[in-house]
């Protein structure tokens, strides 16, 4: 049998027009990067569930994707973030939301899935949960991007002056 | 937002999805990456779907699930299914994103309606593919 992988690091603003070739050779570096760390998985002959929060985990370790470092802020300058994990096998599921502190929020949902009878856990009992499976935690320098920071007060500015525009990558992830 | 589907050398299917959310969203808001079903799911008699885009909408056309849906009840492939979904549902819903999703025999379908979306796959065998825009 044979295996196959697909990730995706966002559909936010991607103009062409606004894409330097560093800027792209970036995006495109990271994604083969990541890429690598899943399809390792599979070339092992390892499980799918494993692939996917392998490589999951590693665009979150890349500050340029919008989740785990360099996620975005929230209006009150805050980072929440949520994941998922679906096992095709039995339809076990595990997810958190709106969570701070897991260095990999997909790893705090594999954790909900497997040590939990939920599937979707918030607040402190989500930490609670990650916390008891061992998973790593970061403070918020780590987290944090200048990039990111720079979005947020753009859109406040834009919010404060009354602007609106159509770019529907603002509604994205 | 970031995602994966994976069918391994055994036929199972996985997803998984992670966000930050959107820019200045209002704290407590939560979009459709951890709604099981809207932008995570995985079924190893269809397919596993991860989405990106707008997921107020994506939540309310469970987007990932109703890919599975046409695959279990009309009989689609993974491609019609996905691209139905994502360019139709969605897209004529104000839902602007996509979805990168892998069927139980390893077909992948990585439709988007917007003018790009980071990507990229690999199967066995085959040398990895990276993209960005549409082309």
């Amino acid at each position: 049998m044979t295996y196959s992988l697909a990730i995706h690091g966002g559909a936010g603003t991607i103009l062409r027009a606004s894409m330097t070739p560093e800027r792209e050779e970036a995006y495109r570096a990271a994604l083969a990067r990541t890429l690598e760390v899943g399809e390792a998985v599979l070339r092992d002959g390892g499980a799918a569930l494993d692939a996917v929060v392998a490589a999951v985990s590693a665009l979150e370790d890349e500050p340029l994707f919008n989740a785990g470092r360099g996620a975005v802020f929230t209006s009150d300058g805050r980072q929440e973030m949520d994941a998922a994990v679906m096992d095709g096998r039995d339809r076990r599921a595990g997810a958190v939301a709106g969570i701070f502190g897991p260095r990999n929020p997909v790893q705090a949902a594999r954790a909900v899935m497997e040590r939990t009878d939920h599937v979707c856990l918030i607040g402190p009992n989500a930490l609670d949960v990650a916390r008891a499976a061992g998973l790593p935690f970061e403070e918020p320098a780590y987290f944090f991007t200048e990039a990111r920071w720079t979005a947020l007060q753009d859109t406040l500015g834009m919010r404060a002056r009354g602007e609106t525009d159509d770019d529907p990558a603002r509604r994205h992830g | 937002t970031v995602g994966a589907v994976a069918r391994d050398v055994h036929g199972h299917l996985a997803a998984a999805t992670s966000t930050g959310g959107m820019t200045a969203k209002a704290p407590g808001r939560v979009g459709d990456t951890p709604m099981i079903g809207a932008g995570t799911f995985a079924d190893d008699a269809t397919c596993a779907v991860s989405a990106t885009g707008h997921g107020e909408v994506f939540i309310r056309w469970t987007a990932a699930a109703e890919i599975a849906a046409r695959m279990r009840h009309a009989g689609q492939p993974l491609a019609e299914a996905a691209r139905a979904v994502v360019m139709e549902d969605l897209a004529q819903n104000d839902g602007s994103g996509g979805a990168i999703a892998v069927d139980r025999d390893g077909t992948l379908a990585l439709p988007f309606n917007c003018e790009g979306m980071y990507r990229a796959s690999v199967r066995s065998g085959e040398a990895p593919v990276i993209a960005i825009y549409r082309d």
